[in-house]
């Protein structure tokens, strides 16, 4: 089963 | 105060045409640079980046930094309110509660202008490292779209598989699979028809056909799509303006 990954994990707030 | 005349207002009805199903409020930040935007999808999958360089309008001046927020629907809906072809600019006072959009037909005999109510818009901005891509593909955002669009009527997945001079896009879904292989390949008289494929390392992820065909909406905006993607990592779609860019990065979908 694939999961939808999100962008939080890869970019971090600024 | 900013002031942007665009000489044909068809570049940012197709802008605003390919972000506004993905995302609903927007801040646009005026520079003297030109117009940018970062905005996120409310699943956090999708982010927009759009760059609009002061190249890309015939006139462009802002004396001091400014920040539109916008709602993309508003927005859309004064846009189409605009032929293609008419001239378009963007007034707004250095803190302004509205913007000012002008259309005025070549001719000049017709000027419509219409003011848009700003939004205060609290959203996160993400920092985006300059991020190494283990593949790149250029080919015709044409045929990217039909890829997207086929493949999404068989499953919300679709698996993007590079490997040395080809790039398979593949789905499989619950009543049967289809796959699609694009070989690399240059037209020298249409150098938009061309495949480019530059790879460092074999590429297999997978995506959520959704996200890609909201990305599609681009389409109209450039003849050449390109592709940049990393093993376990978001990809990066972009579509080059006249000056600028709009870049759409999405986050893979992983086994469980």
């Amino acid at each position: 089963k694939l999961k939808q990954a999100s962008l939080m994990s890869f970019f971090s707030k600024s | 105060m900013l002031e942007g005349k665009f000489d044909e207002a068809s570049l940012l009805k197709k802008v605003i045409d390919a972000m506004k199903d993905s995302v609903k409020l927007c801040n646009f930040n005026c520079t003297e640079n030109g117009i940018s935007v970062q905005a996120i999808d409310d699943s956090r999958v999708l982010l927009i980046s759009l760059l609009i360089e002061a190249g890309s309008f015939e006139d462009y001046r802002c004396d001091r930094n400014i920040v539109l927020g916008l709602e993309m629907e508003s927005l859309n809906k004064i846009i189409k309110n605009g032929n293609a072809s008419d001239m378009l600019t963007l007034v707004a006072e250095d803190s302004p509660d509205a913007l000012n959009l002008i259309f005025e037909d070549k001719r000049r005999d017709r000027i419509a202008e219409y003011s848009l109510k700003l939004m205060d818009i609290d959203q996160d901005f993400l920092k985006i490292e300059d991020m190494k891509f283990d593949a790149v593909v250029n080919m015709p955002s044409a045929e990217f779209a039909k890829i997207c669009r086929d493949m999404k009527t068989l499953s919300e997945s679709l698996q993007i598989i590079i490997t040395k001079d080809s790039v398979k896009f593949n789905s499989e879904g619950d009543f049967g699979s289809g796959s699609v292989v694009i070989k690399s390949f240059t037209d020298l008289e249409k150098t938009e028809e061309s495949v480019r494929i530059t790879l460092e390392k074999p590429i297999n992820l997978t995506f959520g056909a959704k996200y890609l065909n909201d990305i599609i909406k681009s389409t109209p905006l450039a003849s050449q799509v390109t592709i940049k993607l990393c093993d376990k990592q978001p990809a990066l779609f972009e579509y080059q303006l006249p000056s600028g860019y709009l870049r759409f990065y999405l986050a893979p979908k992983f086994e469980d």
